[in-house]
């Protein structure tokens, strides 16, 4: 089985996409077979890699209702080792539409389990809510990745975030932890960015990982080339600091 | 009866909460009788305005179950013709608990018309999702601003939102309008946000405001002093972009 990681926050904006998108290019290269899996209808992480959403069969909306099984929603992206289950906007339908079903929040865990057993990792970047979309991801994963953006609006919700992984996993999986917090958007101009990784530090010690993410142009300009700031800039301090995090994430999941 | 103002877009950072709590701020400089409704289980613009979450008898989420009258849930803040509605962590579970009730659309809409009615303007705070929370604020709102971050990644989900809107409008609240879309975080330093500025400018018009608020670090330093960055930093770029902003909003409102 493989290793299944969500990439997860409630505040929105804080790079969710970017950390899934980038840390699975990073394992990709470094070998390992990679799936991911775009929870968000907006479909960030599947226009990051340059896969169109439209005219699809299947997305990770029909994977999720049950109605198509996964490995019809997989498409390959121009990475080696790495492939994509893409979103579509029919996703913002789909908390209402899971509402009344039975085991609700197993579903993605189940649809993995019948088709996407032949990878290392697979990474879930979910959308900027609790729902339960979010809710499914957590509950299908082993360990969860929170992006946390150095702003002090987004340590606001950090403790409400922790508290509801622990009560997913009281409730429905066990397996769960927090493998770490990435402090992303740092920007070495300003104190608040400092202010907000000591705080942090001091919050969740050895949690937070060591690469901390800076505040870089070339990252938010990649998507528009369809690609991951590791292929559209390799030395760009943005492509270093996922490099130096996967290496981290990988680390950790060795001593798990 | 108020005019309502939605401001709302999906896609998460953009600074919704932002613009609503500035916006808001100068309405009220300028003697108007402001309410601010915090829709985001975050509480974002709650802790802006430096209102405490806990510990209340009725916030968003009683109002939005019709448990309790929104006069209940009002808090002056320390800013003369601006009152709030606090939010709670309790609006996650909003969603699910509304979409068995009738009329599920318009809990929002009856809420305000029973007890909120004094007020020049309401401004609607909405989280980053078209959950049935911020359908809500759709079909109460008389007019939506969406502020859009100029990044490449914000631009994608534009045209899905504007569809929605329109969707709503027809459905439920022929009244509603798109008041303007307004350009946030611009970056001079990087031709990105140019681009972004262009490509929406050519693509919405005269719907474009023509303030364009810049990125700014005195904007995301005032929510840990708890106040709208108009009281924390009255002259810097950010607060004067608001000022104008606000200028433009209120001479379209007469327009409409
Ligand atoms: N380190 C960085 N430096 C500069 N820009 C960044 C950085 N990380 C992300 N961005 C940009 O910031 C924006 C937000 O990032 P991203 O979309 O990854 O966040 P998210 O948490 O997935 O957002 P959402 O909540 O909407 O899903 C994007 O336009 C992205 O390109
Ligand atoms: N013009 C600006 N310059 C610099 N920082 C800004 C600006 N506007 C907003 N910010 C900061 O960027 C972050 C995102 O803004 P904000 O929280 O208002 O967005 P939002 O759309 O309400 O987010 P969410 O989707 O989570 O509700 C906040 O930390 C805020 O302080
Ligand atoms: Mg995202
Ligand atoms: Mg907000």
């Amino acid at each position: 089985m493989p290793r299944i990681i969500a990439v997860a926050n409630r505040k929105g904006g804080v790079g969710k996409t970017t950390t899934t998108v980038n840390v699975a290019t990073a394992m990709a290269a470094a070998g390992k077979k990679v799936l991911v899996i775009d929870l968000d209808p907006q479909g960030n992480a599947t226009t990051s890699m340059g896969i169109d959403k439209k005219g699809r069969m299947a997305s990770s909306y029909e994977v999720l209702l049950g109605e198509r099984n996964i490995s019809e929603a997989i498409v390959w992206t121009e990475i080696p080792n790495f492939s994509i289950v893409p979103s579509s906007a029919d996703l913002a339908g789909a908390e209402v539409e899971l509402v009344d079903q039975p085991h609700r929040e197993f579903a993605l865990k189940q649809a993995i389990e019948k088709g996407a057993v032949n990878y290392d990792y697979i990474l879930i970047d979910c959308p900027p809510s609790l729902s339960l979309v979010t809710i499914n991801a957590l509950v299908a994963a082993n360990a969860v990745i929170v992006p946390l953006q150095c702003e002090f609006l987004a340590l606001e919700g950090i403790t409400d975030l922790i508290r509801n992984i622990n009560i997913i996993k009281k409730k429905f999986n066990p397996g769960l932890e927090l493998q770490g917090v990435v402090l992303t958007m740092y920007d070495k101009r300003n104190n608040l960015s400092q202010m907000v990784e000591d705080d942090v530090r001091s919050f969740f010690g050895k949690k937070v990982y060591q690469t901390v993410i800076p505040r870089n142009v070339r990252i938010s300009e990649a998507p528009s080339h369809g690609k991951p700031v590791l292929l559209y800039d390799f030395k760009c301090s943005g492509s270093q600091a996922y490099i130096s995090l996967t290496g981290e994430v990988l680390k950790r999941e060795k001593e798990l």
